[in-house]
């Protein structure tokens, strides 16, 4: 499903050249569940964003359902992540002018879902996320985990083939973070193929892989026996 | 130190009232290390703001310092803020504008310390914190848990009488959340107050009390026996 190789991402300040991804390589396959850890800083959130197709890169392969992504237009990477990707960013980026059924309906109005089936998906998530009861508020008016469980709710209301989660129980309390967490193990075995940073070991341990970064390279990869 | 009593806090939507703070009463002490704790939604993040006199609240009194809050004007509320509160916010507010040195430099610009010690408190902050090798980035181009270094580095280089820190470690792995807790600790002992918003019963073990909420009330408070 994923094939990166020789994968190099670097940031240039006025200052200094970072290399956030250092020629690394990955394969992710269909139904893979697996958990990304590793300190403040290594390359978590780049490594998500280049696969997301958020971001470019500087050199090396990296295929996407058998197709490579390198030098792909910037219209058509948005184009391959509008039909196939869920992402649950870090800080959330929710959209300040839209309420939170908005925020949430928003995929499905891109991917010209009626507006009855939406309707039913996005009511659906929220419940099962807790949030039904804020659908008129303006993200501003939420707290911090409502915030995040409404990015959650959107990025899941498509039931993506891939679902990038970036740290997507950070501000949860335990109860609705096992509630994503189950959520998100769910979607797994009805077919999504799901890549979670975390730095919670029992999120972790939904996982059947958990890759480790350490400064822009792959420390060490294992397989995880779920229960 | 603090002295809250009955105090109420609502929120008015079109669509709903919600009460966020439901007349409650509590107590801090000098030298108190205070962790609050409680489900998403419950109120902590509106507790803090009270507290850090950056919200209003409809009715009760909240005496600080010896001063009652209830009915100051917002530009002597900002003063009394600027001279004793530092605060560490769950969504980090960097200044976008300001390089890492400059968001951390602000409240002691504020408080017109000289350049020279200004110098020596914001290099001492960020090698405590491990951000010194990112001090000429901006905001957007650090990770998230970089972001939330800065932001804990900016609360802390003041050394304020009360620091309030809503979830100070969320983002960031064991290693540097615990470098934030031992820094806490550490301003703890030598005066600070600290108000701790977490969900993490790790970060509380370091509190001498610890007080939960539920739906904008208190529903416990314990002792904490610390090592
Ligand atoms: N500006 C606002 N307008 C309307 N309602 C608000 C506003 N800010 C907060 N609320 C509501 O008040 C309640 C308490 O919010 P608060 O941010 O204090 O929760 P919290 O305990 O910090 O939650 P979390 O753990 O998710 O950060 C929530 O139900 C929230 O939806
Ligand atoms: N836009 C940018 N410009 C310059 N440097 C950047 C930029 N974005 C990230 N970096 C740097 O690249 C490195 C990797 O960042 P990344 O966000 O991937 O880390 P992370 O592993 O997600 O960390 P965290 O756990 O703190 O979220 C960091 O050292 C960061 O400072
Ligand atoms: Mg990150
Ligand atoms: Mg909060």
């Amino acid at each position: 499903m994923i094939t990166i190789q020789q994968l190099l991402k670097t940031y240039s300040t006025e200052e200094v050249e970072t290399t956030a991804l250092n020629q690394i390589s990955l394969q992710v396959n269909q139904g893979d569940f697996m958990a990304i850890m590793g300190p403040s800083g290594c390359g978590k959130s780049t490594l998500l964003n280049v696969i997301g197709l958020l971001d470019s890169f500087d050199s090396g392969s990296y295929q996407f359902l058998g197709q490579e992504m390198h030098g792909l237009k910037e219209k058509d990477r948005a184009q391959v992540r509008k039909e196939n990707i869920g992402f649950i960013f870090q800080n959330f980026n929710l959209i300040d002018e839209l309420n939170v059924y908005e925020n949430i309906e928003l995929p499905l109005v891109y991917n010209n879902i009626a507006k009855k089936e939406r309707k039913e998906r996005v009511i659906a998530v929220m419940e099962r996320l807790n949030i039904a009861h804020r659908n008129k508020h303006y993200p501003q008016q939420l707290s911090g985990g409502q915030q995040q469980r409404v990015a959650v709710a959107r990025a899941l209301v498509t039931t993506p083939k891939i679902i990038l989660a970036d740290e997507p129980t950070g501000n949860l309390d335990s109860t609705n973070g096992n509630e994503v967490m189950e959520l998100l193990s769910e979607l797994n075995h009805q077919g999504s193929t799901i890549l979670m940073v975390t730095h919670s070991s029992y999120d972790a341990s939904f996982s059947n892989r958990i890759v480790t970064l350490k400064d822009g390279n792959i420390l060490m990869e294992k397989e995880n026996q779920r229960q």
